[in-house]
């Protein structure tokens, strides 16, 4: 399974259609501070099924949707799309080529999508359960997380490894 | 095909001895399981960077600390591996020597696993295949716009000398 | 002649709103208090990076938090300086550009007040006035030597390279 | 009041006698991961009088003794000196150079020195108050902790500026 890319639309200071393409190996995103980096993390996080908007930095849907500046009128609508490489078979969909949507409105709707079908949060947190969030996401700040969290959050981390 | 949690558990620590080990460029460390009946789950480190003696975490320095958690992070990678990661600044506390080491490792294990880096450090920025750099313009809003190398480098410490 | 609480409070805020500006570039900030009845003791801080809209800390980026709290611990020093100040690495989540707002901060204050900074960030090495560089040798024991402003830009820049 | 200089010998990897100058303006300390830069500022910390070893990353007097490596022995005893100079009276003591000694032994005795006379170590801090602890040492990682901490807290920040 390989990400092949990330389309960002309205979510955070992502006011604008913008895409991210990602190859083999790493990719590297730089810039300075504030400009927009983590948002892009959080995109991801979130497009893979999220649902604790506290590991947003936010606490309801609406902290997510582009909320305007001093010069730019807020957004109604954010979405995220994201696109992946299946042709190894990891995710267990008969397609070569996944794509996994969400949105949400200011009106507090919002919209799953697997391959441009209509499904259910729960479908996508499903599909991308086996990806291993746990050890895939790590967050800023977090690397002390990882060893200065109880024992038994520790814990956590294996449970998801094994 | 999931293991037990004890045999992973066996496997991640055989793996993060060596990982530490990479990463520090020698020293030792161990992961252990505390006793099931009086603290259930527990999970220790103890680390002993080159040339130091065996210590808790809470004795290390701020950079030993990360290259610890990375050094973890790692080796539940090589044991089940996850078929991307993005890393948000886990390299922030790293000194220069350090952050070559973790690219290095990086670079090893993306033969495997796609990984996303965001990063304020040129060592990890030279380990990279692609580049995204972001900026946010007066009205708010983030764009991206992909670099090469050579143009991130410039881009990183051009910053530094216009604002000196 | 320790002022009151709230007269002080008054006076720190009033800074912080100058400091904030001054490290952001512009924008604007607000420290308050909290109703007595319902929290007392509480204090909030409101922040607007220029050209972005009001929030709470917890929706600022991780090098503007910083940022922010330098900005808060650089105006309690104008309405209250102490002798000296210790600060370890508080830099280490700034990009270029704040390091070097960073660093025209401590100057301007240092005619009053006495730093001492440990930090890896060249921009702020470059603001020093006398400069120690600490090792470790093989021993486990840690020396220390003075050096020029381009000796330890060198050590820096040394490292980096000769591990590449 | 300036600090003049810092004699560490003993305190956690500072085996061997060790001396800061400290000049007028900005000092920086620089150095690779490890390497004991932290440690100074702890060293600093200590000779002030903290008596919270969790502030030191340790839980015992013994935690800040040179705990020995391989081609080290321990040490028995731990000194950190400062050297302050008073000429502008900012401290009420007579003098215009002030050094203030801290020792303390494997052996679980400790000694508190101000210039050269034998002291308790609330002499110390009840000298050392004034300088006002909490918003003079800055910890790393607790840049953060400035922000975060819960509003009562941030409160004693303040407290500590009146
Ligand atoms: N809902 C939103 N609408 C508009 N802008 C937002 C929204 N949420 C967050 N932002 C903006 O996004 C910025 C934070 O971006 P982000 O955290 O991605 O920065 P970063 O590039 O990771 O910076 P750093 O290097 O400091 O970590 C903040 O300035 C904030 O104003
Ligand atoms: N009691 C002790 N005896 C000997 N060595 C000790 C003792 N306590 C701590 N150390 C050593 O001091 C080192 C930590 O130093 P310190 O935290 O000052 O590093 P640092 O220079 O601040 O690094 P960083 O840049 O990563 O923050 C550790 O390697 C630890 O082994
Ligand atoms: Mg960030
Ligand atoms: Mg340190």
């Amino acid at each position: 399974l390989l990400l092949k890319r990330l389309d960002i639309h309205g979510f955070k200071s992502f006011a604008t259609p913008t895409t991210f393409a990602f190859d083999r190996g790493i990719t590297a995103i730089v810039g300075p501070n504030g400009s927009g980096k983590s948002n892009v993390s959080e995109a991801l996080r979130w497009v893979l099924g999220e649902s604790q908007y506290s590991n947003l930095r936010g606490r309801k849907t609406e902290d997510i949707l582009f909320a305007g500046s001093d010069r730019r009128a807020p957004l109604g609508m954010a979405e995220v799309v994201l696109t992946l490489d299946n042709s190894d078979g990891d995710l267990p969909l008969e397609f070569s080529e996944i794509t996994v949507a969400r949105r949400a409105y200011r009106s507090g709707e919002s919209q799953y999508l697997i391959n441009g079908s209509r499904v259910r949060l729960k479908d996508i947190q499903q599909l991308t359960a086996p990806l291993g969030q746990s050890h895939t996401i790590i967050g800023q700040g977090l690397v002390d997380a990882v060893l200065s969290q109880r024992p038994e959050d520790r814990r956590g981390l294996f449970e998801h490894a094994a | 095909m999931a293991n037990s949690f004890s045999e992973t558990f066996t496997e991640v620590a055989a793996e993060f001895e060596q990982t530490f080990k990479r990463l520090f460029g020698g020293g030792t460390a161990k992961l252990s399981q505390r006793d099931e009946e009086d603290e259930p789950g527990g999970v220790d480190i103890v680390a002993q960077p080159p040339g130091k003696r065996l210590q808790g975490l809470n004795q290390l320095s701020g950079g030993e600390r990360a290259l610890t958690a990375v050094a973890l992070l790692v080796a539940i990678q090589r044991v089940n591996p996850s078929p991307f990661c993005l890393l948000d600044e886990v390299d922030a506390a790293l000194d220069e020597s350090n952050v070559v080491r973790f690219k290095d490792e990086l670079r090893d294990l993306a033969t495997t696993t796609q990984f996303v880096v965001i990063t304020h450090n040129r060592g990890t920025i030279e380990g990279a295949d692609t580049l995204y750099g972001v900026t946010m313009g007066d009205d708010g809003v983030s764009r991206t716009i992909s670099l090469r190398l050579d143009e991130a480098i410039q881009a990183v410490e051009e910053q530094q000398t216009a604002s000196v």
